[in-house]
C-alpha cells in the first residue's frame, strides 16, 4: 500500500544543500503495523511527510494505495490526504482555538458525512474516552498537559477512520502505562479495521509491539526495507 | 535550595475547578540531581513552573535558594529567574527567527556580560557541540528535527551556568543514544559546578541515573518528598 523508489529530499538553507533522505526505497503492505527507527536527525519525519503527503521527494517514486503521487496535482494530493491518511504530528499542530472535542471532529467537518449526527457524536466520544480524555472535552490546549495534548493528535488522528495512519513519535510526552493503552488501542483497530500503522519513534516499547522495524541511519535505510 | 509548603495549584476553567497540584510538600537540596516521575496529567509541569518562577501557587509557600517568592513582586521573581534558574521547556518555546547559535545565545544577552565577547562566544559553540548540533548552527527551529530542537531547548537552559536548572521531558524527542549524552552532560554540569538538576521525566534512563525520585499521582506526592 505504500512504496518507495530511490527518494531522495534536499532541504537548502541558503546556498548549503541538506541532503536528509539519500535514496530510500520500501515497501509496506496494506495492514502492516511498521515502525521507522533512528537516531535524532536521521529523516524519519522527513519520510513520514513524504509518504503522508505533506511534503514532496526532491526526486524519486512514491506510490500510496497503487496511485503515483508525482501524477498528482496538489488539489488531488489533498484529497487523497483527507479521504486516506490520518497523520499524528511530532509537534501535534492542535487548532489553539478550539476545545479538544472540537480539535477531534474538525477531520470529519472537512469531507463529506459518513454517519447520522447521532452515531458520529458517539464515535468521537468514544474515541476520546479510548485515550483517555473523557474528563477534558472541554480544554483548550493550552489548558491541557503535554501528553493530554498528544492524545488529542492521536485521536484526532483515528476518527476519520483512515486507510494509512502515520505516528510521528505518538508516545514522546506519555508514560509508559499511557503509552501502553495507546498502542494496544492502535493495534486493536490494525486487527478490526486492517488500518496500515506506521510509526516513527524512539520508544522501545513501540519498537518491540512492532511486526517489522525499518531501521533509518543518516539518510539512508540500513535494515528492514521490506516487510 | 527548593523548599515548598503545602503547595496547592488550582485552574479555572470557566465554573470549573481543576486543582492541579492538592497540598505538596518537598525538600531539594543544593546539588542534587533529583526527578519528578509520574503519569500524563499528574501535575510535573505545573510543580515545575511553580518552582522555576513562571506561575504562582493558588496557596502555600515556596522558598528558592532562601528566599520566600510570595515575598517578592513580578519584576522580582522575574529578576531571581533570570539570574538563578536554567528552563527547559516540555514545548522548547524556541524564537522561530533566531537561528540556533542566537537562540543559545539569547539568555546571555538579558543579563549582564560576565566574560568577554571572546569567551562568550566560545563558551555558546563548545555548548552547541556538547548536545551534538555543531553543525546545524545556522538552521532556524523549523529546519530542524524535533530532537535537534530539544537539544537547541537544552542547550539555552544551561548557557548561562544557572544555580538550577529544570528540566521539563527533556529526552522525550530523543533515541537512547543521544539521551544518554545529554544526560551525561548534565551528571558533569552538577559534579563540575554543583548545579542543581530537576527533571520531570517518563524516560526511565533518567529515573535510573538521579539520586534521587519524587512520585506524583494526580496532584499528590506518594513518594520521596525529601532527598
Ligand atoms: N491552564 C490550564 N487550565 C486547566 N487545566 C489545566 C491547565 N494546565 C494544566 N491543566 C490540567 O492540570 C493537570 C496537570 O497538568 P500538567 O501539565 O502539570 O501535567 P503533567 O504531569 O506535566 O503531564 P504530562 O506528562 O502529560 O506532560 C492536567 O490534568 C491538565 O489537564
Ligand atoms: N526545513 C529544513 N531545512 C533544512 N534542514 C532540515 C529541514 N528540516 C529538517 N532538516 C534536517 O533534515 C534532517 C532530518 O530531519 P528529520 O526531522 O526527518 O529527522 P528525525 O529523524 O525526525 O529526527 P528526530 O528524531 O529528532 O525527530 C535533520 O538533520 C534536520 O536538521
Ligand atoms: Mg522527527
Ligand atoms: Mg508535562
Amino acid at each position: 500500500v505504500v512504496e518507495l523508489k530511490e527518494v531522495h529530499k534536499d532541504y537548502s538553507l541558503g546556498k548549503v544543500n541538506v541532503p536528509a533522505l539519500k535514496g530510500i526505497s520500501l515497501t509496506i503492505g496494506e495492514g502492516d503495523f511498521v515502525s521507522v527507527a533512528g537516531p535524532s536527525g536521521s529523516g524519519k519525519t522527513t519520510l513520514l511527510n513524504l509518504i503522508g503527503c505533506i511534503d514532496r521527494p526532491t526526486r524519486g517514486e512514491l506510490h500510496i494505495t497503487g496511485q503515483n503521487l508525482e501524477r498528482l496535482r496538489d488539489r488531488e494530493l489533498t484529497e487523497l490526504r483527507h479521504r486516506t491518511l490520518g497523520f499524528i504530528f511530532q509537534t501535534f499542530n492542535l487548532i489553539p482555538v478550539l476545545n479538544v472535542y472540537e480539535n477531534v471532529e474538525f477531520p470529519l467537518l472537512l469531507g463529506k458525512r459518513k454517519q447520522s449526527r447521532k452515531e458520529e457524536k458517539e464515535w468521537i466520544d468514544h474515541i476520546i474516552n479510548e485515550v483517555g480524555l473523557g474528563d477534558r472535552k472541554k480544554h483548550r490546549p493550552n489548558e491541557l498537559s503535554g501528553g493530554q495534548r498528544q492524545r488529542v493528535a492521536i485521536a484526532r488522528a483515528l476518527v476519520t477512520r483512515p486507510q494509512i495512519v502515520l505516528a510521528d513519535e505518538p508516545t514522546a510526552n506519555l508514560d509508559s502505562a499511557t503509552s501502553e493503552r495507546i498502542i494496544e488501542l492502535m493495534k486493536k483497530i490494525n486487527e478490526e479495521q486492517k488500518t496500515t500503522f506506521i510509526f516513527s519513534t524512539h520508544d522501545p516499547m513501540i519498537v518491540d509491539m512492532v511486526d517489522h522495524v525499518i531501521r533509518l541511519h543518516d539518510g539512508v535505510i540500513i535494515s528492514g526495507s521490506t516487510s
